[in-house]
């Protein structure tokens, strides 16, 4: 059998929440260790990579590999039975048909129960290679989120740009053209290998959709490497991380 | 504004 359950079960719906309008139906891998995802959107773009490790759980058992088709439209919308402050367990027997979900408010005397049915999947995994990455960067997720969102308003596409003293977001649209740079000497932002730059242009849709994961981190770690996808990273507090990968744009 | 590649362009299929 498998059963997993989470103190904090507002972790797991804000994960959902974060992913529910970049990919639809997905397999979630339950192994002895923990929890893990791997799924692209429709067009191929982007990819939600999730993994939670078994001892982030309050309580975990997974006797063997349980592969679990599930819509995650509709596990959102189970998700909002979850309140604050809810601890949540998920589990199912050893040849699931569905998976049940527990909330339990804090105080005990409530208890929501709800079977989502499970689905059969074909599973579309990439193998995403090892990939030594040339710039990297720590900045508060707050301010990325917001600096996406006023920028998808000037353009569709943000060059970034990470060098030895700062990272720079660039945009070029039909009102004109404009950038933000961020100094890294301060303390919400570093580059761990300076002496690299890369820039690469992305599409800010896709940027906002991920930044709908910025209350699981105070930062969000971006990643880049020339002609390589960028990866955007949330850790979530003692249990794992959640990355984004998206393809860049290329001028031909 | 750049073409939007794919990502199977980067990572293989398994």
């Amino acid at each position: 059998m498998f059963e997993a359950k989470l103190t904090d079960g507002t972790i797991f719906k804000k994960i959902i929440e974060a992913i529910k309008d970049l990919v639809t139906d997905v397999n979630i891998d339950a192994t002895p260790t923990g929890l893990s995802l791997q799924a692209m959107d429709s067009s191929h773009v982007a990819l939600v990579n999730l993994h939670l490790g078994m001892e982030g759980f309050e309580r975990y058992r997974c006797d063997r590999n349980l592969t679990l088709g599930i819509s995650i439209t509709n596990l959102a919308k189970v998700m909002k039975l979850v309140n604050q402050n809810d601890s949540i367990t998920l589990k199912c027997e050893d040849e699931p048909t569905y998976l049940t979900i527990v909330c339990q408010n804090q105080k005990h005397d409530r208890t929501t129960q709800f079977n989502v049915n499970l689905i059969t999947l074909d599973s579309e995994h990439l193998g995403i290679p090892e990939t030594e990455y040339t710039s990297e960067i720590t900045m508060n997720s707050g301010e990325f989120s917001k600096l996406c969102k006023e920028l998808y308003a000037l353009s569709e596409t943000v060059e970034f740009e990470i060098s030895t003293t700062f990272v720079k977001f660039a945009v070029e649209g039909e009102i004109g053209s404009g950038s933000i740079k961020i100094q890294t000497s301060a303390d919400e932002a570093e580059t761990s290998r300076p002496e690299d730059t890369v820039k690469l242009s992305f599409a800010l849709r896709y940027l906002n959709l991920f930044n709908k994961a910025y209350s699981l981190s105070n930062q969000v770690k971006l990643s880049m490497a020339a002609e390589t996808p960028l990866v955007v990273e949330y850790e979530v507090e003692s249990l794992g991380t959640l990355k984004y990968y998206l393809a860049p744009k290329i001028t031909d | 504004q750049g073409r939007q590649t794919t990502l199977q362009l980067f990572f293989s299929g398994e």
